[in-house]
């Protein structure tokens, strides 16, 4: 079989890409004193064959890609997810009254890959 | 679209992931919106400092020295406020340990006293070399009367305060009494003793610093 390559434009390309995420809209503004809301980002877009360094791929990633260019019903591309996530703080009230501070990992997306 | 049960289902996940049983209640609902410390709005935004600069370590407090990822200013719940002693002014202070879960390594506990008194100091007082003479107990079993009470107390800090025109504060490390009242049925709380100069206003806080290391792994993993 012979691979086929669909053309992918550079905006299709997985990456990350802005999301704001406004504590108001989850209705959470009553209770977290900050921040208001922070930028989260997301991870959106294709994994083509040949897979560029760019994309940060696994050896796994590579193989797939290769097998879904020459099978693109049966094996699908990889998946564009977070590879490095970065932490953020927030303040907030707890049930008890007190006040905390409160350091979460893995809050922000700062870069994805196919994987 | 999801259903309000899968919206409910999913926020519970996200809470208990912030170490919430359910969603706190509104801040408009509570009785005393709770001031936020300074001390605590300084944290929070050096760590959005140092996170821009991306030289922080998300499980150290730096301004402690501990190792962290939580810091909680748990507010005194002691019943009643000063009374009068044998000798002076007396105040029971509890700290609820509750709010920390078993899962949680505490690695700090610093009580904070501050006394006020606003414009009852009088500036004679003031330019006097008096203090405030502070005493802090452990209370070791449930508090008794009489004779028996002070049997059941240990002396945790004994020192004079020296007065200041707007407040003055105390610290101290309690790290391994705090650790002692996670304990079930060990927590009585500390007694707070003031000699010599009446009518302070006392407002305490337990600072809380600890780590879960559910939620904090190292970052050369």
């Amino acid at each position: 079989r012979s691979a086929v390559h669909l053309p992918v434009s550079p905006s299709n390309v997985c990456r990350a890409r802005r999301l704001y995420i406004d504590f108001k809209d989850v209705g959470w503004q009553d209770w977290i004193i900050a921040p208001q809301g922070y930028m989260a980002n997301y991870c959106h877009g294709e994994c083509p064959f040949p897979l560029s360094e760019t994309l940060n791929g696994t050896n796994h990633a590579i193989l797939q890609t290769l097998v879904h260019s020459l099978d693109p019903q049966g094996t699908p591309q990889p998946c564009c997810v977070p590879i490095r996530l970065s932490p953020i703080s927030m303040l907030y009230y707890d049930n008890n009254d007190n006040v905390v501070l409160r350091h979460y990992q893995d809050m922000v997306v700062d870069e994805c890959g196919c994987r | 679209a999801p259903s309000p049960g899968d919206l409910n289902a999913q926020e519970r996940l996200f809470l208990s992931s912030l170490g919430l049983s359910s969603r706190p209640r509104p801040a408009d609902s509570r009785p005393q919106r709770r001031h936020v410390p300074s001390a605590l709005w300084r944290m929070f935004r050096s760590s959005e400092h140092r996170k821009k600069a991306q030289d922080s370590d998300p499980c150290t407090v730096a301004e402690y020295g501990v190792k962290g990822n939580i810091i909680r200013y748990v507010q005194d719940q002691g019943e009643g406020g000063e009374v009068p002693s044998w000798n002076g002014l007396e105040k029971q202070l509890f700290f609820n340990m509750s709010v920390l879960q078993p899962v949680e390594q505490l690695t700090l506990a610093r009580l904070e006293v501050r006394f006020h008194w606003g414009p009852l100091l009088s500036s004679e007082l003031l330019s006097s070399d008096r203090g405030l003479s502070v005493t802090l107990y452990r209370v070791i079993r449930a508090t008794l009367k009489g004779a028996d009470r002070q049997t059941n107390r240990r002396l945790l800090l004994s020192q004079s305060v020296q007065l200041q025109p707007e407040s003055t504060a105390v610290t101290l490390d309690l790290t391994s009494v705090a650790e002692s009242w996670r304990k079930p049925g060990r927590n009585y709380g500390l007694v707070l003793e003031m000699l010599d100069l009446s009518l302070p206003l006392v407002q305490s806080s337990l600072v809380l610093v600890s780590l879960n290391p559910e939620q904090c792994r190292s970052r050369q993993r």
